[in-house]
């Protein structure tokens, strides 16, 4: 099994919908995907299934108790996407981490005894850099890094990656980051085109060759709860085919596809 | 004094962008105004001042010390607009305060002194519902929560408003909830009317009247380190017609006008 952390903590940038679209496009190729989502909105859960009630544990209750996490995870009307879906309480995950031994790596613990029943495992994370972040650092192999054509998500970077090389020098040293890609991308506007550069200009052959392009359908989409293939359910909707792009990069950098 | 908070824990939603032009459309009317960066990201404080150097200090020095905000306070190129600027170490104050006393009330003592001395504060904060943002909750007379034309900032409603009913019933009886702000309102999405009608029809005239218009100019000004006054420099720009419209209607709303 691969794992792959999307992360950003700039809000608003794609994360939830890369997350979403990307473990959809990989289960579409025949892949066995397992959806984590560890941000505290729990948008991925209402997207590719609905709210938990208070009664049915989710990432938090399986966290803090080292429970294993085969019991709260479900299918998704996509074929080969399972969801380990996030609740309510997941929001004070952090403070109730923060004190436990081996806090960091919690989440790489429970999907140890998994590796053989996916091919990938994709965690969605929230805008921030807490504990739940790192634990998704920790137990990934590779961090993909959506950047909205803006500028504030371009500072951000800066943080982001000080705290991917920290993972990796305390606590992880094969995490690697698989690409920076590139969301909302709308050709109408010049500082598309300033963003698109600079990231050229830092990270090069890192930054995905695909892009995003702004889509009204992708504001829908979560309001169905529907992926963006179910949503358009056309092979040249424009999601679709910027997701299919993606999906094949990403399969090309982790399988040497 | 009249502090307001400026929050919802959805990403990019225009959280920072509403409190730095709020700010300035403010101190335009000759309101002296403070701005308060409380975002571990100092997006408000990159885009009116600098990030701060390591041996600067900023919000996180003073809430952890207790000690007072003077010395941080910072003067801005708009005249009337001071500012409490955020420095990198903001990221991990919510893991130290949590161990503190009194914890949620930190940033409320620290107002108390400056209440002859500004109109308004505004306090910009990140997109999560931690100790950082129940300390601006706490600190505040009123919030105004940005939303964007999108479905999932919706569903994330849900979650601030528990937050915003626990503040008030167990640490801030007094907090109201000035008004619900739209944000990247484009007419060329059918999503942005349902949106709309949406918000009306749950929060009736809570919702301000104005709506700030999606807007390019937004995505680069944060790039010239300009408000939105700054960047337009023209009083029939479209930025600066709304965020004067919201100037109007917040000045209604708190001073009666
Ligand atoms: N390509 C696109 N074109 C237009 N809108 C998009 C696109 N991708 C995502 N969106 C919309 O932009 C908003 C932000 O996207 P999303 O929620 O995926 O970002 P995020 O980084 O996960 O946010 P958060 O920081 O809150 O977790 C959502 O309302 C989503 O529907
Ligand atoms: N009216 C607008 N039209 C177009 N773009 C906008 C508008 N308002 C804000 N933006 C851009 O959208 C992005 C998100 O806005 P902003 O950073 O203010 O949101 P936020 O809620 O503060 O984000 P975070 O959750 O990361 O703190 C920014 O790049 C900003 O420049
Ligand atoms: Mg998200
Ligand atoms: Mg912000």
């Amino acid at each position: 099994m691969k794992t792959i952390a999307v992360a950003n903590q700039k809000g608003g940038v794609g994360k939830t919908t890369v997350a979403v679209n990307l473990g959809a496009g990989l289960a579409r190729r025949g892949r066995k995907v397992l959806l984590i989502d560890l941000d505290a909105q729990c948008n991925a859960t209402q997207i590719v299934h609905r709210m938990l009630s208070e009664s049915e544990p989710g990432m938090c209750e399986v966290l803090l108790n080292e429970r294993s996490l085969t019991p709260i995870i479900v299918p998704t009307k996509q074929e080969n996407l399972s969801l380990a879906p996030a609740g309510e309480s997941l929001a004070n995950a952090d403070l109730n981490l923060a004190a436990m031994m081996g806090r960091e790596l919690f989440l790489r613990n429970l999907l140890e005894p998994l590796h053989d029943q996916y091919d990938f495992a994709i965690i969605d994370t929230g805008p921030y850099l807490g504990l739940l972040t790192v634990n998704a650092l920790v137990a990934a192999d590779y961090v993909i890094v959506p950047v909205s054509c803006e500028f504030l998500p371009l500072l951000g970077l800066k943080f982001l990656l000080e705290t991917v090389r920290k993972v990796h020098d305390k606590l992880h040293s094969k995490l690697k980051i698989l690409g920076y890609i590139i969301t909302m991308y709308d050709r109408r506007e010049s500082i598309t085109f300033q963003v698109e550069q600079t990231l050229l200009d830092h990270f090069g052959d890192d930054v995905f060759k695909c892009r995003i392009r702004i889509n009204t359908k992708q504001k829908g989409a979560p309001g169905r709860a529907q992926t963006i293939f179910a949503y358009e359910n056309s092979e040249q909707g424009r999601g679709t085919v910027d997701f299919d792009s993606l999906t094949d990069e990403v399969l090309a950098r982790t399988e040497g596809g």
